[in-house]
């Protein structure tokens, strides 16, 4: 079944501070650019999906999340 | 692999460490061990040599905190993030930092996370490594349980840290060879008993002689006390406490069988010697008068391990006390009612009791030469 709306944001949230962590990725506040906003988390999932080998599509499935909840070392595996 | 941007590291080969606290989880000594056995995984394979330090700073700091911990990378709890690192420099550069409110394990179990497979892989960021995406290298960002007896470092680990530090030159990736049992010239750094055998110590090696066995075993030190580095001055054995004690400079080790007692190494003034004296040549245990000869020089001191302390009246001259042994001794045990002292590679046999010399021999006389 399709995950419930509440649950969808709270991995949506997760898989944006994890991204922020290990991938670099920085989230404008302000909501005039939400749409830039998902195309750059796309763009980071896929970054991040590449360097695990999963396959890459961009979206926050059910992988890359079980990937991102992995025990793992604090430190970026990409930085600027 | 990758490296850090610019690519970080250490412009020397001697890189300090210091471990500020403990995890409650596990004995002190076994920290220590992981913590040792993960840099030597790295010194394997490169020029690096790294020495523990007690006080002050160390290149490589290594502490447990959990939460906010004084840095811009707070820690999130149970699970998540295992610990991190930072590269090669000064200040916080190099320190290691690990996470308390995980529960950290000496072996690799399903409840908790080995120590020594993150510190290994956090020390690889201390030396300038970033993460490697090759699964199954250490460097991988993720957490992966393995069996860690003789764990070997990925050929990704390898190629990643001799792109930083060129591949070992001076120091092989196994220590010097081990001198043959039947060199006429051989001797020894230190000896001692251990629960009825007898082990003789030189650099990283020791020779085990065992009563139940005719062969005489071939070890490195590593491979008993991986945090214990070779090259000890004494040792001696007080059986009657199953305990042996190592020296090391100015410094001293207890050891029952293969684990290292915790809080040492202690200072050897702890015993009673004076600030003068800096390191031990040879010691050895009386067990009929609970009595322990210390030799440093051309003099002996006598401590009584009852009451842990160093008896009236010494240090006194070895050669006005032991005739015909010479002045100053390399390593001593005793055996079968018998001091044995080695001086270079001659070994002189004395009656306890009467401190009579009974003989002299070669210093290897005990491996069936």
């Amino acid at each position: 079944f399709p995950a419930v709306p509440e649950k969808k944001e709270e991995d949506t949230q997760f898989a944006k501070k994890y991204l922020e962590s290990f991938y670099d990725f920085k989230e404008e506040k302000s909501s005039l650019f939400k749409a830039k906003n998902l195309n750059h988390m796309a763009d980071k999932i896929r970054e991040m999906q590449s360097f695990f080998g999963l396959e890459v599509t961009g979206e926050l499935n059910r992988k890359t999340l079980d990937m991102m909840k992995q025990p793992r070392c604090g430190i970026p595996d990409v930085r600027s | 692999y990758s490296t850090f941007p610019y690519s970080p590291k250490w412009k020397k080969e001697d890189v300090t460490y210091r471990i500020l606290n403990y995890t409650p989880d596990m004995l002190q000594a076994d920290v220590e061990e992981a913590i040792a056995k993960a840099f030597q995984l790295w010194s394997s394979v490169t020029p690096l040599r790294f020495t523990r330090v007690y006080s002050g700073q160390a290149d490589i700091m290594i502490s447990f905190a959990a939460g906010f911990h004084g840095d811009f990378y707070s820690f999130d709890g149970p699970g998540g993030t295992l610990a991190h690192a930072y590269p090669p420099g000064s200040g916080i550069g190099g320190d290691a930092h690990f996470d308390e409110d995980e529960n950290w394990t000496k072996f690799t179990t399903y409840s908790g996370y080995n120590l020594f497979l993150v510190a290994a892989h956090e020390l690889g960021h201390s030396l300038g490594l970033g993460h490697s995406n090759v699964f199954g290298a250490l460097m991988y960002p993720i957490y992966m349980a393995k069996d860690t007896r003789d764990y070997q470092l990925h050929q990704d680990d390898i190629d990643g840290i001799q792109a930083l530090y060129e591949p070992t030159r001076t120091t092989p990736s196994k220590p010097p060879p081990r001198p043959e049992d039947c060199d006429p010239h051989l001797t020894f750094d230190a000896i001692t008993t251990l629960r009825g055998e007898t082990l003789f110590f030189k650099g990283s090696y020791v020779w085990r002689k065992s009563p139940y066995f005719s062969e005489i075993e071939h070890d490195t030190i590593s491979s008993f006390w991986p945090s214990l580095i070779g090259g000890f001055d004494a040792a001696y054995e007080v059986d009657k406490t199953d305990r042996v004690l190592f020296f090391k400079d100015d410094q001293y080790w207890a050891v029952s069988g293969y684990s290292i007692e915790s809080g040492f190494p202690k200072p050897i003034q702890s015993l009673g010697f004076p600030t003068s004296v800096r390191k031990v040549d040879a010691a050895v245990h009386d067990h009929n008068t609970k009595k322990t000869n210390f030799f440093v020089g051309n003099k002996y001191w006598s401590f009584n391990e009852n009451t842990q302390s160093m008896e009236r009246g010494y240090p006194r001259k070895i050669a006005a006390d032991f005739r015909g042994i010479g002045h100053t001794i390399d390593a001593a045990f005793q055996k079968n009612g018998y001091f044995y002292f080695f001086r270079g590679s001659n070994q002189y046999q004395v009656d306890i009791k009467k401190r009579k010399l009974i003989r002299t021999m070669k210093s290897n006389s005990w491996f069936n030469c």
